[in-house]
């Protein structure tokens, strides 16, 4: 998996 | 967006609702930590200063908003409104023992070494351990009123219903964010001790009292 952040989280 | 996403933030909007409500209704903040509540606006104001340079969508934009705007009015209703309900002498935890290492945490173990990345790991590290001076509030006084322990319950099912959303993400996107994750976990294990209580007591109809 991409370790990406998932910045369109609240 | 997935269901377990959704009902996480919509539990996000109710503990709010039931927050406001709570103070207006009792027109008084007994039992709230004014400290937990200006954690809040920090972990906030420090997240969604992205409104500035990041478009995600409509949802995204007007509860980010929402968020800044009711926790700051919470802060208002506590510190203006209903000042003189709120005891200080009980709400004694020391934030700069969560605001320091939060601080330290972000510069160290971050995504990347920029200004706003930084904000951003600083307010996530931060809202894990934010509602820390409520529940000391609450073990001190050993009880709470049934709506404050309702606004508790969907605080802690919000964090509680990211973490199936993130498994979910994990399978159908491919994306896995170690740092939310692992704040979000020890966010969610921080309620694990009230949640006992709250379904062994308040949801069968009794008042929330801690064993002396």
């Amino acid at each position: 998996p991409r370790r990406s952040p998932v910045k369109d989280e609240l | 967006m997935n269901l377990f996403r959704l009902l996480g933030d919509l539990s996000h909007l109710a503990s709010i609702f039931i927050l406001i409500h709570k103070i207006q209704t009792t027109r008084s903040c007994r039992g709230i930590s004014f400290q937990t509540q200006a954690l809040y606006v920090t972990v906030f104001v420090a997240r969604y200063i992205d409104l500035f340079f990041r478009w995600i969508s409509l949802y995204n934009f007007f509860m980010k908003i929402f968020f800044i705007a009711s926790s700051v009015y919470i802060l208002y209703l506590m510190k203006y409104r209903y000042r003189p309900t709120h005891d200080p002498s009980i709400d004694t935890f020391k934030v700069e023992y969560l605001v320091g290492p939060a601080v330290v945490l972000s510069l160290i173990f971050n995504y990347k070494f920029e200004f706003t990345e930084i904000l951003w790991t600083f307010s996530i590290y931060l809202e894990a351990v934010a509602i820390l001076p409520q529940l000391f509030m609450l073990q001190r006084t050993g009880e709470a009123e049934t709506i404050t322990t309702h606004y508790l319950a969907a605080l802690g099912a919000y964090r509680a219903l990211y973490i199936p959303n993130w498994i979910y993400r994990y399978f159908t996107e491919d994306v896995v964010d170690p740092i939310a994750i692992v704040a979000g976990l020890v966010q969610t294990g921080l309620y694990l001790d009230f949640f006992y209580v709250y379904f062994t007591k308040v949801l069968q109809g009794q008042k929330f009292e801690l064993p002396a």
